[in-house]
């Protein structure tokens, strides 16, 4: 575990709580994907089902159940608790699109054909897009909430962070993992125009707004 | 890296 890997962790958690907060202070998840929140649930359970099989460490165990409960929160909320101020019309990424291309490839390649680890590819390949409807939705919209621009930010922070902590592994551990890097790093760059317009818009007190 | 071992990130 070094300093990326923890910040990048924590990074990620920060960003959920975020969310959940954000939705549940305002009664509302206007402006939020369901569907992306829907990814994230099922990247979550398809990428933890090692709770069952292996256990690594006291930390590593209660991340993930923190993670998976929050991310079933979040999606509760959302389509139950606070159906009613979910932006449905707005929300029409083609969820399809992104899980049967995911799936296909999660089956071609992987480090093992096994079932856990053919969903463990699964998780990080749809992990690298899930966040696609969010950003399609913004992009329709033409806005989003300061409060959802924060947890834009923290999430994909998360992700860059691992990246400095898989450059720090593979020159100190030399642990390398082809599928997370790469995935980790498409998972970046879907980010990166965010990344822009949050530093440029949000941190100078401005709403984030699109040119129509 | 063994696939089977597990993966210890989170």
């Amino acid at each position: 575990m070094n300093i990326f890997r923890l910040t990048g962790d924590l990074s990620h958690l920060a960003a959920i709580i975020i969310l959940l907060l954000k939705i549940w202070k305002t009664r509302s998840c206007a402006g939020i994907s369901g569907k992306s929140q829907l990814l994230f649930a099922l990247v979550f359970t398809t990428r933890y089902l090692d709770l069952f099989t292996s256990f690594i460490s006291l930390y590593n165990t209660s991340m993930k159940l923190i993670y998976v409960a929050c991310s079933y929160a979040t999606v509760y909320l959302i389509y139950m608790k606070f159906k009613a101020t979910y932006d449905g019309n707005h929300d029409t990424f083609r969820v399809e699109f992104l899980v049967v291309p995911v799936g296909g490839l999660s089956f071609l390649v992987n480090h093992d054909f096994s079932p856990l680890e053919i969903l463990w590819t699964f998780s990080i390949y749809l992990e690298s897009v899930a966040i696609l409807p969010q950003l399609f939705m913004i992009s329709k919209t033409g806005e989003a909430e300061t409060i959802t621009t924060h947890y834009l930010f923290f999430l994909g922070l998360y992700r860059a962070l691992y990246l400095i902590n898989w450059i720090w592994r593979y020159y100190f551990e030399g642990f390398f993992d082809l599928i997370a890097v790469v995935a980790g790093v498409v998972q970046t760059i879907l980010y990166c125009d965010f990344f822009y317009l949050y530093v440029t818009k949000v941190l100078k007190g401005k709403k984030l707004s699109l040119p129509a | 890296q063994e696939a089977t071992e597990g993966h210890d990130e989170l």
